[in-house]
């Protein structure tokens, strides 16, 4: 038996909202530590990386016996939860050898209990390894800033390059009509930490994203005040939003390199 | 013109 009791149904919402256009179908593996999920896009560029620890406060009650996978169309989940309201408590629930997944809102007033069940299925997705190693830089940012910047730069060019030094990290396009250039300085100075902007860095980076995808990414701003981007030269970049009381969601995407 | 490359090149299937 699977059950998960979220307590906020808007988090489950958003992550899938994020997810649904790149990554139309993918497996949620449950085990007694959590969820997760790793997802390739079509086009083998853009992977997400999803974490949901089951220790973390967001879990009121988290109960898994046994390992299980549920492959699920993303974008019929997204339609089940809208049919939850944004404060409704969310169970997950499912048997050990699942055929459908279970979705049961409670309102907060206790008035109101949906079900909803769903077919899964069977996805045959392919898991990449993903080495834990560090990053010659990582820069954290306010997420709105993030989205602005792929949204602005994307009116120009295809390709934004990322140009991270000690001072701070400029991101800039060129496309046939145009060029446009922003600079972001390190600010760890402002009160809020969530409006700072700061660089870690071993060693300065030079690389180029497809904009299309960092766009794609961003629909998950939502999620977090703040976003963080790690880099190190000829490698996908990490783009990670962290999740209040349960995890995190990242994106990998690979690097534009010159042949 | 820059190429785009696969996360296959970079990551290993598990």
């Amino acid at each position: 038996m699977f059950e998960a009791k979220m307590l906020q149904s808007s988090v489950l919402k958003k992550i899938i909202e994020s997810l649904k256009d790149l990554f139309s179908d993918a497996n949620f593996d449950c085990s007694s530590s959590g969820i997760t999920l790793q997802d390739m896009d079509s086009s083998h560029v853009a992977l997400c990386y999803l974490k949901l620890r089951s220790d973390e406060e967001g879990f009121e009650d988290y109960r898994c016996d046994r390992n299980i996978t549920l492959g699920v169309n993303l974008v019929l989940m997204s339609k089940i939860l809208k049919c939850a309201g944004n404060d409704d408590v969310i169970t997950l629930r499912a048997e050990d050898e699942p055929n459908i997944l279970t979705f049961i809102f409670d309102s907060k007033n206790g008035e109101r209990v949906s079900k909803y069940d769903i077919k899964l299925m069977e996805i045959d997705s392919e898991l990449l390894g993903i080495p834990d190693t560090e990053y010659s830089c990582v820069v954290k940012m306010p997420s709105h800033e993030f989205q602005r910047i792929c949204s602005n730069l994307s009116q120009l060019g295809d390709s934004v390059t990322v140009d991270c030094h000690k001072e701070g990290v400029d991101f800039k396009v060129a496309g046939e009509q145009g060029s446009g250039a922003i600079k972001l300085k390190q600010n760890t100075t402002v009160d809020k930490e969530e409006d700072q902007v700061s660089v870690e860095l071993n060693e300065a980076v030079t690389q180029s994203f497809a904009l299309k995808f960092l766009c794609a990414f961003t629909k998950a701003t939502s999620l977090s005040d703040t976003v963080s981007l790690s880099l190190t030269q000829d490698t996908p970049i990490v783009v990670e939003y962290p999740i209040a009381q349960h995890g995190y969601l990242r994106f990998y995407l690979a690097p534009k390199i010159e042949e | 013109i820059k190429g785009q490359t696969s996360l296959n090149r970079f990551f290993s299937k598990q």
